[in-house]
């Protein structure tokens, strides 16, 4: 289920920053500051993915854990900006 | 409008999901 998510969530950011946020940034060029925080956001997060990935092939649990819960923590943090920044301009 | 609900929607089973990793490990 790690693994699972762990590619879910990189072909996810790879598809925002190829299609979604180009394309947003040529409808709302006043969004490019967002865009610039949300992709170095993603760039964090692939970094906590790769590591991640790394630990579970080891067999300390507490190590993955401690990688779990950094990862929930940047990630709600980048959800939670992309969804107030981004959806009212979608909806 | 439907493509914000759906960007909504996918974070959320991304939140659901990583809450469920994260019980698994712990208990293991």
């Amino acid at each position: 289920n790690c693994l699972t998510l762990c590619r879910g969530l990189h072909i996810h950011h790879t598809f925002e920053s190829g299609g979604l946020f180009p394309s947003m940034l040529e409808r709302h060029p006043e969004l490019a500051a967002t865009i610039t925080t949300l992709e170095a956001e993603h760039a964090k997060i692939a970094g906590l993915l790769e590591a991640l990935q790394t630990l579970v092939s080891t067999p300390s649990t507490t190590s993955v854990l401690a990688a779990v819960d950094e990862l929930i923590t940047e990630l709600t943090q980048h959800l939670d900006y992309e969804e107030e920044q981004l959806i009212p301009l979608l909806d | 409008g439907s493509f914000g609900a759906a960007l909504r929607l996918i974070h959320g089973a991304f939140r659901r999901e990583l809450a469920l990793v994260r019980r698994e490990v712990a208990s293991s």
